[in-house]
């Protein structure tokens, strides 16, 4: 599923600012 | 059931409320503040035969942009509520591939006025009218008249954070691979926002007209897939090299 959503995961994975 | 509901004391209750609170004001869009300032901001008749006069396939993109844009403001409100950065990552995709479009519309009623039937978009109060060249008439049709039903609650910022929480947090999504953790979430959620109706002092009748909602957000994503699905059968191209890559992820 990460693999299918690189955006998504990327957008978790930063940091909130 | 008071077998499987956690037990949580009336402090973490409070605490979870405030942090989901704060989440939402932080992560909305906009201030309902400055929505209700710009309500009476509706599109002129010139304005709104220039979005019905657009070829299908742009006004298509244009509203696929915007549902991304609000999108984005729902993934920072899911990463503050405490407990889903603890979720494994594939239940985080789960769940907001699943519920993030739902909360964009509950989120919609705040920018919906009801006076007017017109809801904010591309920066001034649009009718159903204005989306006329999608060529999907029944969805815009029901997406207005659940902003219409939801205003009908008339859900305070705070009723309305709590209850986008507990539809994000939804226990019964498929491919949840640690779906207890995700159901003892979503139940402190639900106590967190009957602890919020309770304190507002709102019907008893509220939470299951809330209930409803549910339901009804879970049909119009299904007709939103289905539009698009029609759509990219007749625009293949369109949608692959025009539409937002986190839109195309999300309901691809």
């Amino acid at each position: 599923l990460k693999e299918k959503h690189k955006i998504l995961h990327q957008l978790l994975q930063n940091s909130t600012s | 059931n008071g077998e499987t509901s956690p037990t949580v004391s009336m402090a973490e209750l409070e605490h979870l409320a405030q942090n989901i609170s704060k989440s939402h004001v932080e992560t909305c869009q906009y201030l309902r503040e400055e929505l209700q300032q710009l309500s009476w901001q509706a599109f002129l008749q010139d304005e709104v035969d220039g979005y019905q006069s657009k070829p299908r396939e742009v006004m298509w993109q244009l509203c696929a942009i915007k549902i991304t844009e609000a999108i984005q403001y729902v993934v920072e409100f899911a990463k503050r509520i405490d407990g889903f950065m603890e979720l494994c990552q594939n239940d985080q995709i789960v769940l907001l591939k699943a519920g993030s479009l739902e909360v964009v519309f509950v989120r919609m009623c705040r920018a919906f006025d009801t006076q007017n039937n017109t809801v904010y978009f591309d920066g001034k109060y649009a009718g159903p009218d204005v989306f006329k060249a999608l060529g999907c008439d029944d969805l815009i049709t029901s997406v207005f008249d659940f902003a219409k039903s939801m205003c009908s609650l008339h859900l305070s910022e705070d009723e309305i954070a709590l209850f986008s929480a507990f539809v994000l947090l939804s226990a019964d999504r498929t491919w949840l691979q640690e779906k207890l953790q995700v159901e003892k979430l979503q139940q402190k959620t639900q106590l967190a926002l009957q602890h919020v109706l309770q304190k507002n002092q709102r019907e008893d009748g509220i939470l299951s007209k809330l209930r409803c909602k549910v339901s009804a957000l879970r049909s119009l994503c299904a007709r939103h897939s289905e539009n698009l699905s029609a759509f990219r059968a007749v625009y293949p191209d369109i949608v692959r090299s025009h539409f937002p890559p986190l839109y195309k992820e999300l309901f691809g």
